[in-house]
């Protein structure tokens, strides 16, 4: 359902920050 | 007693654990008053999500953790994330609240197109969490262990998970002998919260279906 893929786009995301930082 | 090592890596957890917090301006929203149900809707949604945010940045400082294979560390969150955010929000149920919040807090969720099915489990498990008193190195600690939990779907390498997860679940141990000594039961029944908090990611999943066909 969309809210997993939502789910886990969110957690990707904030998995990548710490690339950014 | 605790080693030095083990006391070492519960400063870590519980610092890493008080800093990433749900900004306040998110939960400051939750207590303003007269929402519809569609926006309290929306905000419980805006809640979820930070809290998901907030859990990536706690789980990222469990030591080892960033060293495990890249797909399983989503795995492992994205397995664990309705849980976490459950223990979490238990917390809120459980501290001292200002006077009504709690009640705002309650009647919020109540009032959010969320079927009674799955409010009464959810509040059932707010109560059983809140009687255990839980210190905050125990807080830390217990959502460390249920985020690494080895036999989350799709994890490939378990053994590398359960490496991290047992020095976790015995330093709880230790803990929970010193913390609550005259309570032998005591570490028993928090690993029950953990099986009763399986049963809610049951519900939530169903929880969302109702809620979008609603």
């Amino acid at each position: 359902p969309a809210s997993n893929l939502g789910l886990e786009d969110i957690i990707r995301k904030a998995l990548m920050g710490n690339l950014e930082e | 007693a605790i080693t030095k090592e083990q006391d070492a890596l519960m400063k870590l957890i519980v610092e890493a654990y008080n800093k990433h917090q749900i900004p306040q301006d998110v939960t400051k929203k939750l207590l303003q008053e007269q929402y519809s149900t569609e926006e309290n809707f929306l905000l419980l949604t805006e809640i979820a999500t930070s809290q998901v945010q907030v859990l990536v940045e706690f789980t990222k400082n469990i030591p080892g953790f960033l060293s495990l294979d890249h797909e399983d560390q989503i795995a492992l969150l994205k397995g664990s994330a309705v849980e976490a955010m459950f223990l979490r929000s238990a917390q809120v149920f459980s501290r001292k609240m200002p006077k009504g919040h709690t009640e705002v807090l309650e009647e919020r969720i109540r009032k959010s197109g969320i079927s009674e099915e799955f409010i009464t489990p959810l509040f059932n498990f707010y109560k059983s969490v809140g009687e255990l008193h839980m210190v905050q190195e125990e807080q830390a600690l217990l959502t460390a262990i249920t985020i690494l939990t080895p036999d989350r779907p799709y994890v490939k390498d378990q053994q590398a998970v359960e490496r991290l997860q047992e020095p976790m679940v015995e330093l709880l141990k230790k803990l929970c002998v010193l913390q609550h000594p005259q309570e032998p039961q005591y570490f028993a029944r928090l690993l029950g919260r953990l099986t009763e908090l399986r049963t809610l990611n049951h519900y939530h999943a169903e929880m969302l279906t109702s809620w979008r066909v609603n």
